[in-house]
């Protein structure tokens, strides 16, 4: 997960309309 | 969200048209000349703002999210760009050549040649022709990309059998679908599903095309679609 941490992030946590 | 266009009794199918993301549109740099390497800029822009709806979109896919994140992240990183692939080609059929990225971005022959998207151009006209003359509809557009996500073949799933049922749910929903629209044609599930392969030879030329580009060097790509592009290497 640590290669593809901004995926891993947007799954777990927040709605693309966080980023 | 786009509102249903028909009735359907099928409830995965609804709700994949009830969750279809709105229309996307390009925000070009305003500061920079027009030129083949701003119609590039803008295009990875656009690519990398359309990730993160999808991975958005994915999220209400009926049985995705209950996959463990692992999974989750396995489909994604195999499917993205058919997902992406589908979504052109669905906005694309109304035209003749045109390729439509965003509503206010789209790309004709000439500038796919000129920014060296030509080969890329050729792939993608193939498959529209393809669903031109099948007549897709948003319903069975919507669940061929839930269909591209869960099929994505990705060797990194550790739940296989809570995929294929995903993949079982989803053929289901679309032969309820056709049985319900198109009873006159018993195929069209079949038809429909035999332009998977062509998808993703289409999205597997999409990504080399991209490999190469950033591999050049020349065009700034956001950090989204560096990792997602870096997932398929």
């Amino acid at each position: 997960t640590e290669r593809h941490k901004i995926l891993h992030r947007l799954l777990q946590e927040g709605s693309p309309s966080d980023i | 969200h786009s509102l249903p266009g028909k009735k359907t009794t099928n409830k995965v199918v609804s709700h994949l048209v009830l969750v279809e993301p709105g229309e996307i549109f390009a925000s070009p740099d305003p500061s920079l000349p027009d030129s083949d390497l701003h119609t590039l800029t803008t295009l990875c822009e656009i690519i990398n703002r359309d990730l993160l709806i999808t991975i958005g979109w994915a999220k209400h896919v009926p049985g995705f999210s209950v996959l463990s994140l692992v999974d989750q992240m396995a489909l994604l990183q195999s499917a993205w760009m058919e997902i992406l692939v589908l979504g052109i080609v669905y906005r694309s059929l109304p035209l003749s050549e045109e390729l439509v990225v965003a509503e206010n971005f789209l790309l004709d022959r000439e500038q796919c040649r000129n920014t060296g998207l030509l080969h890329l151009h050729a792939v993608l006209l193939q498959l529209i022709r393809k669903y031109r003359k099948t007549k897709l509809d948003k319903e069975e557009f919507v669940t061929l990309k839930a269909m591209a996500l869960a099929n994505s073949d990705s060797t990194n799933i550790e739940n296989v059998e809570a995929v294929l049922s995903l993949q079982d749910h989803l053929h289901e929903a679309l032969q309820d679908y056709e049985k319900e629209h198109h009873p006159e044609d018993n195929h069209r599930t079949g038809k429909l599903l035999m332009t998977l392969p062509l998808l993703r030879q289409t999205a597997n030329e999409a990504v080399r095309t991209f490999c190469q580009i950033r591999l050049e060097g020349k065009i700034p790509m956001h950090k989204l679609f560096l990792e997602m592009l870096e997932a398929k290497m």
